[in-house]
């Protein structure tokens, strides 16, 4: 278990060395073991913005915190794809820019896994291949609405504009 | 392509039956504040065999039952179905496409099927051990799960290391 | 002690209840104490949407939650105006139409009260009367730039450009 | 009107000195993640006689002094000023005009002042006392405060509230 445990282990930091400068346009990250028995090892995370000294993460703001969470989960994805994963507001700190390359990623991974992306933003919005609105016209009562396929709609489903 | 299409009846804000077709790449869901968004996500959580009911907002099982609103009655059951295309033979099973439904009443009973045959809580779950699709794992990423991964404590982040294992 | 509480929360959960009302475009919501002694009482919140079963508060969406936590917060402030007050992004889960109402609140408080708004978002920035950029185009170097003033900037000083 | 000026140098992200001057109303602060946005809220709180560096996302004091950047030499001292109008006679003292600062080194060593006189760090916080401006009061909000606020444990709340009293 420990041999598996730290060939991940290795993996994963690869991964988020190579996603940490993807979405920070530069600077570095790694991953650390402390202590001696890697089951029991606390999981360190460094993080230096492109162009900034090394601090403690706690002194990242808020969008950058956002940022490396992200790169650090897609990491893990990366070792073993789950076929869906689902993101509920993760891009809400996240600056215009940021946006950006967090979509830029999301595009990449999409093609070998299906995304569902809850948002608020419209930039993420623009990358969806297929958009669902949820509305509450009825206090109390969800209603789904307005289904856009830019691609092809999946076969044995016709687009629903309206559902009772 | 894996995920096909969910059904969502009677699940917290969802009255009336609402079916969501899933496509290719990237599906995403907008809306105003509390109109149900998050309620979807859960319902995916759910029947995929989420246990925890603080991963559902809730406090017994009881809550993820439509409950009514000021205009209408409670209902009495609340059943949310995902199928799935199996063509890559991610999921241990013979089939390429696979259904697997959720139900809970009022009075406590649960019912859990795979491709309309019933079976226990345990099948549902078993299912999807080993594929990171767990309703714990890192397939699905919320807000709230930033601050966990980043925090003092490594205990969440390693805990998705063995997911991905 | 106990008196000077007690009339506090009388006054901060009438606030409540109106502010609450003004953000939420109705539905309903107050503060309990529970157990015996004023002073080692739990203070409880309801929080009810328009339209909506009243339910505990954990059912409660993203966004819903934000503005039940500003209603109280602004609840409290009422009952003791600060001369000034700062928010840190507090709008980041708000939708469109919730932000229109917060920033409708914003400027009836500012009347009474200085407010320092950090934001990513574009309605709340065209609520401002004085705009400042903070930007980094030196890497780990804030600068400050471009001020705008829509009232007469403050006798004394004058407006900056960009700053050494 | 009661702010009028923040003056930073050395605080944090903020190498060069800034001027940030107040008026009435509403003053919005933008900017891209990281920029130093928070820093300027963080600024004026530790200015105000923040002692908890937990507020502050640091560890040790020598934390919020510029500690360099890949081109730039760290800096031996930050310093933070606050000039406020006292005009409702909302301040203790006598004048109408009122500026408090603090510095502090990398040995270690504070100083603080207020109008140019130099006094304790706790002359700043007692300034401030029961005014609902102490740097922990609800004249601070940010998001971190949501969560605790509407939070099981009703402690945060008792807080505020014995603030407002
Ligand atoms: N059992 C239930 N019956 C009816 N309505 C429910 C039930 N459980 C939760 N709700 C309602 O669902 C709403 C929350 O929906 P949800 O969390 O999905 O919103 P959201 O679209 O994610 O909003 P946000 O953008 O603010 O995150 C709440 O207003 C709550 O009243
Ligand atoms: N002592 C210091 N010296 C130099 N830079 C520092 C120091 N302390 C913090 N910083 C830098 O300040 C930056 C954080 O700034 P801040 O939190 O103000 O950003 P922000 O504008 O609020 O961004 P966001 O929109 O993401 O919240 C970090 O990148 C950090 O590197
Ligand atoms: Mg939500
Ligand atoms: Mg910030």
């Amino acid at each position: 278990a420990s041999e598996l445990f730290q060939k991940t282990f290795r993996e994963v930091n690869e991964n988020f060395q190579k996603v940490f400068r993807t979405l920070f346009e530069g600077g570095e990250a790694a991953l650390t073991l402390s202590g001696d028995d890697p089951l029991e090892a606390e999981i360190e995370i460094l993080a230096r913005p492109r162009g900034k000294k090394p601090q403690s993460l706690s002194l990242l703001s808020g969008g950058e915190k956002a940022l490396t969470a992200i790169a650090l989960l897609f990491a893990i994805y990366l070792v073993k794809p789950s076929p869906f994963c689902i993101l509920d507001e993760v891009d809400a700190p996240l600056d215009d820019a940021n946006i950006d390359r967090f979509v830029l990623l999301l595009r990449e991974f999409s093609q070998n896994t299906q995304f569902i992306v809850v948002t608020h933003n419209k930039k993420t919005m623009e990358v969806a291949d297929c958009l669902y609105g949820v509305t509450m016209e009825e206090p109390g009562v969800s209603k789904l609405v307005s289904v856009r396929w830019n691609t092809e709609p999946p076969p044995e489903s016709e687009p629903q504009e309206e559902q009772e | 392509m894996f995920l096909k299409r969910l059904d969502i009846q009677g699940f917290k804000s969802f009255l009336q039956r609402i079916r969501v077709d899933f496509g290719p790449g990237i599906t995403s869901v907008v809306g105003p504040n509390g109109s149900g968004k998050t309620n979807i996500v859960e319902a995916i959580r759910w029947v995929l065999g989420e246990q925890n009911m603080r991963h559902l907002r809730g406090d017994t099982l009881e809550d993820v039952i439509f409950t009514g609103s000021a205009q209408r009655k409670p209902l009495g059951m609340a059943e949310v179905s995902l199928t799935m295309f199996n063509n890559r033979g991610v999921l241990p099973v013979e089939y390429t496409e696979i259904a697997i439904s959720r139900r809970t009443f009022r009075n406590g009973q649960s019912e859990y099927f795979i491709n309309r045959k019933p079976c226990r809580l345990r099948d549902l779950r078993d299912l999807f051990l080993d594929t990171g699709m767990g309703s714990h794992a890192y397939s699905l990423i919320e807000r709230g799960m930033v601050d966990n991964v980043l925090s003092d404590e490594s205990g969440h982040r390693r805990f998705l290391f063995e997911e991905a294992a």
